[in-house]
């Protein structure tokens, strides 16, 4: 472990806590894509499936369970809770995420590090993740005001990759054969996809105004 | 080694 990977994965939760205060304290999840959280809940189902047969740590574990805890119960939340889901703003959220699932899982079958079913299903969750938050992204555009808890909930949860970029890089020149890259692709994609986001978000709290994406 | 490795990340 190093401060880069603990530095993305607190942002990473950081951004997961902001998005379940939002939406467990005003009951809202006004602005929030239900399509991103759907691909999200996939990507940790997919990626976190060797949380039974191969134990890192105690950290490991209890991350991988917050991380599937958290995402299942936001989707439940949109979904089912009958507050929440009055807010969800249905007609705007029409990405077609699953023409996003099919690709990430053809390009699996193609390109991993072996071909086994475990190894495939986590690199299509490597895959996922970088494309899942377009669903989110597009909704802001079509969003005209951005309520602040879902533009720091997009803003940290793009942050935690670029810290994990950097983690790489310490590995890669600390630890030797450590080379990975699909992940540390699919990872630079995933970064460089939040970069006019980005742009906005800072322009927004440089002149202290309200984030509004162009349309 | 270096595979198993990677998945000690989130």
């Amino acid at each position: 472990m190093n401060i880069f990977r603990l530095a993305g994965d607190m942002t990473h939760l950081a951004s997961v806590l902001v998005l379940l205060l939002k939406i467990h304290t005003i009951k809202s999840c006004a602005g929030v894509s239900l399509k991103t959280q759907e691909l999200y809940a996939i990507v940790f189902a997919t990626r976190y499936l060797d949380i039974f047969t191969s134990f890192y740590s105690i950290y490991n574990t209890l991350m991988k369970l917050i991380f599937l805890g958290s995402s299942f119960s936001i989707v439940w939340y949109m979904r089912y809770h009958k507050t929440v889901r009055r807010t969800y703003d249905r007609e705007q959220d029409t990405f077609r995420h699953w023409f996003l699932v099919l690709p990430c899982l053809l390009l699996a079958l193609l390109i991993h590090e072996k071909f086994t079913f475990l190894e495939v299903l986590w690199t299509f969750s490597l895959y996922l993740e970088a494309v899942a938050i377009l669903p989110q992204l597009v909704l802001l555009q079509r969003t005209r005001n951005i309520d602040n808890l879902t533009g720091q909930y997009v803003f940290l949860l793009g942050g935690y990759r670029g810290f994990y970029i950097l983690n790489w890089i310490y590995r890669y020149l600390t630890e030797p054969h450590f080379v990975h890259w699909i992940t540390w692709i699919a990872g630079l994609v995933q970064t460089l996809l939040y970069a006019d986001f980005f742009y906005y978000y800072f322009q927004s709290w440089k002149n202290n105004k309200k984030l509004q994406l162009p349309a | 080694k270096t595979t198993k490795e990677a998945k000690d990340e989130l």
